[in-house]
């Protein structure tokens, strides 16, 4: 079987407006934004306390509502990939 | 070690003479080819003004090797979410990583310390962000660190090669990689380099890792200093070049720079690879700044050969380039790229055509080979899509199937060239398949793309399996990327861009930068406008329906066009039509005297005059050099571009080129030294440059070199000091001994033995011991035993066991006292 993703408590979110309405849209469902990911334009990574630090588990609950938020465009829950030095 | 070759430089660096993949030549019996970097390097290219940046686990940037060339605008902390790039130390030193890739590019030059970097004159940064949890959020925002100033991105690690994962970039790093290509430095692309996976003795195979596997990363293989296969190499069609790297145990070792200051020839495997390629890369990029991302592979594919690369699969394609799925187009010669690079003239614009869409599921039957085949005319019919001549070919295929290791896909191009996209994989017992993978060959390039493609599935069961159990092929699809002419022998648009960009060569003393290029304009007419005369009637004044900015010859109607002469200015000509306008539009000026807009120099938004020196503001993409009242398409030597104001202006005093600010310098000046994000005096030895007193401070009278005045704050230690616990110390504290090593001018304090009071020369060489242990030689012992007999405390004595820490129980305090 294959090995069960590890989700944690950092997401990804599309949204359309500007870096001062990422930040509404994060202090609105109780994220933290830190910032744009890299030169991605309304791409950010926002980060929930309250989720499972390292779950095996999707989570559920408040991220529905970052989803249905209309600035929202899209989100993604972070997976820990397992990377090695060659 | 280095062959006594006239041509052979004299570095001090203490490691130079084992750096032995850079000296190879006909004269060694082993390594018999080179990689040519002195060769490039004798000619004038050590990556100056090239940035390259390690994605890894950090970069010790006050390394003695690294700290001269160490450039904190290409880092970043990703894992700590800071400027810091620093790796995260710790007993067994797990972050090296990241130190020891960054060496071999720009390790300094003539040091005294370490090792030569293959561009070590480029500038070199870290991005720490595989010490901490890797999502693809660390990911895309590691690729996407300042890709306006990084010129070169090196990656060595990927998925895991363990021989059953398929795994690669997600969403956001894919789009990182799409932003890189397109936007980065200033459009011309990022350069992304990639190790190749290290998973030859578990059978894995790199097509099977998204990052190698994408036309975005010029992927890296390694070969052993004779040229045979790493015992850790694994093959695909994706990979473009190779370097020589470490091998078995017999095989001779790479060195670069380690943690704590060391040096180290503990770096193996293709990780040492990827770094080469792009130190190489630097140079090339040092000898014509404007190549494009996709420039700089067909650099590699033009230069790259077999030299005395061992694989039983060389084969020439269709174009003439010998390729190998171990090796790609073979060793790198750096020599060979810059000249080439040199005189390069920018290949033509990429199309990229779906050549190939086929959803009929099919099955695929055990022990034979399935084999679909599609004509193609490469979308002739598109000539924004066309593909005539082929660079990356992708094949995106969704497989079910119950164990996917037994799958091996191979894809034939209409010249005939087979590329091995998948080979069998014990270790590979997944029921997943794949699912719209992208299966990337390079093998093809330069062929041309029409023609017969055919994809080739064989199911070769490695355990027994029912017949019924079958895979299914249920989509494919061929993607030809390429271009529609030939990219080396055509003369196209981008050649006199490039022509374009010569003319911004900065230099020194009056600044001579770029104008905006000189471009024919249309002619004006020189005469005052004045309309004929309509049926031989004189010119008649209309006052009560002329336009306001009528003149008083009037007009022929209402409109500012149907005037006679103007009040103000006229605009336009004879062939576009005139009108008459209060003021003259952005890119034109008034000429009061022929009461006329004339069209100021190309680039100026507005200008006093037609000359280019006459501009007073710049147009988009243009920038304006308040001295010389010009529009330039670059900022001069000494300036940096301004682009909210649209305005050159000054850099720091210090720096003869910055960036975005006046003090974020990236070249200095004579007589300064780029260190620790600006240009710094050169101070002498045994000084370091204050910035806050902006004057050059003593060192502590222990350092010989330092960063700093405290005691902690030393590169090198002064003459008869050691290196202990950050500082420089006359003598080793208790407990610790001197230890020269290697590649260092001064000791360094390491740790006697536990039982040790005091140790010369090694560890366990101890002179005294501890309370409570006895010195039995050159060993401290305290065990004790009462059941001793005499033939039993010869026994132990004779044989030494005493001082050999798995016998030493056997050691009797009571046979030392019976002598």
């Amino acid at each position: 079987r294959p090995p069960h993703p590890v989700y944690t408590n950092h997401w990804a979110v599309q949204v359309l407006g500007g870096p001062a309405e990422a930040d509404r849209v994060a202090a609105a469902h109780g994220y933290l934004n830190l910032g744009q990911i890299g030169s991605l334009e309304n791409y950010y990574h926002f980060y929930h306390s309250k989720t499972f630090k390292r779950s095996t588990l999707s989570s559920r609950g408040p991220h529905t509502f970052l989803r249905m938020d209309p600035q929202v465009k899209w989100l993604q829950q972070q997976e820990v990939k397992r990377r090695v030095k060659r | 070690q280095a062959q006594s070759d006239p041509h052979t430089l004299n570095f001090i660096d203490p490691l130079w003479s084992n750096m032995w993949y850079m000296h190879c030549g006909p004269k060694s019996t082993r390594c018999r080819s080179d990689m040519n970097v002195q060769a490039a390097w004798n000619r004038g290219y050590t990556g100056k003004n090239v940035v390259v940046t390690i994605l890894d686990d950090g970069i010790e940037k006050n390394h003695p090797d690294l700290a001269g060339n160490y450039d904190p605008y290409a880092s970043y902390d990703v894992n700590g979410n800071d400027h810091d790039p620093s790796p995260r130390y710790d007993a067994s030193n797990e972050n090296k990583h990241g130190t020891r890739c960054a060496g071999e590019v720009a390790a300094s030059a003539n040091n005294s310390c370490c090792i030569v970097g293959i561009a070590y004159n480029a500038k070199i940064g870290g991005i720490r962000m595989l010490d901490g949890d890797v999502t693809d959020v660390v990911e895309a925002k590691s690729l996407g660190i300042r890709p306006n100033y990084i010129s070169i991105y090196s990656a060595s690690w990927g998925p895991d090669d363990d021989g059953k994962t398929v795994d690669g970039p997600g969403q956001l790093a894919k789009q990182a990689f799409e932003y890189g290509i397109k936007k980065g430095r200033q459009g011309l692309g990022s350069i992304f380099v990639w190790a190749s996976g290290n998973g030859g003795r578990e059978g894995d195979y790199c097509s099977c890792d998204g990052y190698t596997n994408s036309i975005y990363t010029i992927s890296v293989s390694s070969t052993t200093e004779s040229g045979q296969k790493p015992w850790y190499l694994e093959e695909c069609a994706s990979t473009l070049a190779t370097t020589y790297s470490s091998g078995a145990f017999y095989d001779r070792k790479i060195f670069t720079t380690d943690l704590r200051h060391h040096c180290t020839d503990g770096h193996t495997g293709t990780s040492v690879s990827a770094p080469m390629v792009a130190g190489v890369i630097a140079l090339a990029l040092e000898a014509n700044s404007q190549l494009t991302w996709r420039d700089v592979q067909h650099l590699l594919v033009k230069t790259c050969r077999p030299a005395h690369l061992k694989a039983s699969d060389w084969k020439t394609n269709g174009a003439g380039h010998k390729v190998s799925h171990l090796y790609g187009f073979g060793l790198v010669d750096a020599e060979a790229l810059v000249l080439a690079a040199k005189k390069w003239t920018a290949v033509p614009v990429q199309h990229t055509c779906v050549a190939v869409t086929d959803k009929r599921p099919r099955s695929i039957p055990l022990m034979q080979t399935l084999r679909t085949t599609a004509l193609t005319a490469a979308c002739a019919n598109r000539s924004d899509q066309r593909v005539g001549y082929l660079e990356h070919v992708v094949a995106r295929i969704s497989i079910s199937h119950p164990r996917r290791g037994d799958l091996q896909i191979h894809l034939i191009s209409p010249s005939g060239t087979k590329s091995q996209l998948l080979a069998k994989r014990l270790l590979d017992h997944s029921n997943e398949g794949f699912s719209n993978w992208e299966f990337m060959t390079v093998h093809c390039w330069g062929e041309k793309a029409e023609g017969e493609w055919t994809l080739e599935i064989r199911d070769i069961p490695s355990q027994v399996r029912h017949p019924d159990r079958q895979g299914k092929l249920k989509e494919w699809s061929l993607i030809l990327y390429g271009t529609a002419e030939h990219p080396y022998n055509t003369f196209t648009s981008h050649q006199s861009r490039s022509r374009m960009l010569e003319l911004s060569t900065p230099v020194l003393g009056p600044p001579r930068a770029s104008l905006s290029p000189p471009q024919a304009e249309a002619p004006e007419d020189e005469e005052d406008y004045t309309a004929p005369p309509s049926h031989g009637r004189p010119n008649t004044l209309q006052t009560s329906t002329c336009h306001p900015e009528c003149g008083n010859k009037g007009c022929e109607g209402p409109r500012a066009d149907q005037c006679l002469n103007c009040v103000h200015f006229s605009l336009g000509n004879a062939k576009t039509g005139r009108k008459c306008v209060s003021e003259c539009p952005l890119g034109y000026f008034g000429d009061t005297a022929g009461r006329r807009c004339r069209r100021c120099h190309r680039g100026c938004e507005t200008c006093k005059g037609k000359s280019p020196l006459q501009c007073l503001s710049c147009r988009p993409g243009f920038y304006h050099h308040q001295d010389m009242n010009a529009c330039m398409t670059h900022c001069p030597a000494g300036s940096y571009a301004h682009e909210s104001e649209r305005t050159c202006r000054k850099c720091h005093p210090s720096c003869k080129k910055c960036a975005d600010e006046p003090e974020k310098c990236t070249v200095c000046k004579a007589g300064f030294r780029f260190a620790q994000g600006r240009c710094n005096p050169d101070c002498e030895q045994g000084t370091y440059f204050d910035s806050e007193q902006m004057k050059c401070g003593q060192c502590h009278p222990t350092c010989k070199s330092c960063v700093g005045p405290s005691r902690e704050e030393c590169i090198h230690c002064a003459a008869n000091f050691h290196f202990q616990d950050w500082k420089c110390v006359p003598d080793c504290g208790e407990g610790y001994y001197p230890e020269e090593m290697r590649g260092l001018l001064h000791k360094v304090c390491r740790r006697c033995d536990d039982s040790c009071l005091s140790c010369e020369g090694s560890s366990r060489n101890c002179s005294r011991c501890k309370t409570g242990f006895t010195q039995l030689g050159t060993s401290c012992v305290n065990h004790t035993c009462s059941n001793a007999d005499e033939t039993f405390c010869e026994m132990v004595k004779s044989n030494r066991l005493c001082e050999r820490k798995l016998f030493v129980q056997f050691c009797c305090r009571t046979c030392l006292l019976a002598g």
